[in-house]
């Protein structure tokens, strides 16, 4: 038996908008700690790793461990048909092989249009190759407001990589005097650290902007960099990316 | 030129 219900659906929305273009197909791992993700993309150069803990549900039912593969392009055509404003409830069971999405709207504000629509889904087995991410120290890691980085990653995409019309050179300095802590660009560097990323990959990491107002990039040079999203009191979304270096 | 690596040299497969 699997319920869960999350007062604030929108998130899970947001999550699909930000993964479906790095992954089709991935397993949802059900445990009574929460919902968890991980998966590579076709060329085994990006991993996403999802994270929503099981406190950050209204109600959350979890009786035993398990794993429901999904395609994510399907998911989010349903969940489009929530409102932001919904309550999202999933349920599921060990013998069926679909997944029930239910979307509620708001009891008290929309009294006289009481809504519940609910969407089956048919489940799919994927071989999901897990891979063991140990924690690790990195040179740098920068915190900054994610609208800026997604801001810049479009603005360097744009010029593009081959210098046909020309270069661009954007300086990110630390700055922590603003109103809003979350407007802070905070750089703490252990080491200077020089990498090369494809931008194409960070333009997509990018579409995880509405989880967040703030992101984190953590670089070192023998390792993935990881960008973070964290999902408020909830968990977070991490891309890896695999640094591009001289064979 | 810059080639980038699979995941798995930097992470264990499991």
């Amino acid at each position: 038996m699997l319920e869960l219900r999350l007062v604030q659906g929108s998130i899970l929305k947001k999550v699909l908008e930000s993964i479906k273009d790095l992954v089709n197909d991935a397993n949802f791992d059900f445990s009574s700690s929460g919902l968890t993700l991980q998966s590579m993309d076709s060329s085994h150069i990006a991993l996403v790793a999802l994270l929503l803990k099981s406190e950050g549900f209204e109600h959350y039912r979890c009786d035993r461990n398990t794993s429901m593969g999904m395609n994510l392009g399907n998911m989010s055509k349903m969940l489009k048909c929530a409102g932001n404003d919904d309550i999202l409830t999933i349920k599921g069971d060990d013998v069926s092989d679909t997944v029930t999405f239910m979307f509620t709207s708001d009891l008290v504000r929309e009294i006289f249009f009481y809504k519940i629509a609910d969407f089956e889904m048919k489940l799919m087995d994927i071989d999901n190759e897990h891979l063991g991410i140990p924690e690790a120290e990195y040179h740098a890691i920068v915190k900054m407001p994610s609208a800026e980085f997604a801001r810049i990653c479009k603005v360097l995409a744009s010029i593009g990589d081959t210098g046909d019309i020309g270069t661009a050179n954007i300086v990110l300095r630390q700055n922590t005097t603003v109103d809003k802590p979350e407007d802070a660009t905070v750089i703490e560097m252990n080491e200077p650290v020089s990498m090369t990323f494809a931008l194409r990959y960070m333009n997509t990491f990018t579409k995880a902007t509405p989880l967040s107002n703030t992101v984190t990039i953590s670089l070192s040079p023998d390792l993935p960099v990881v960008v973070k999203y964290k999902i408020a009191e909830m968990g977070y979304v991490r891309f890896y990316l695999t640094p591009k270096m001289e064979e | 030129g810059l080639e980038q690596s699979d995941l798995g040299s930097y992470f264990m497969r499991f």
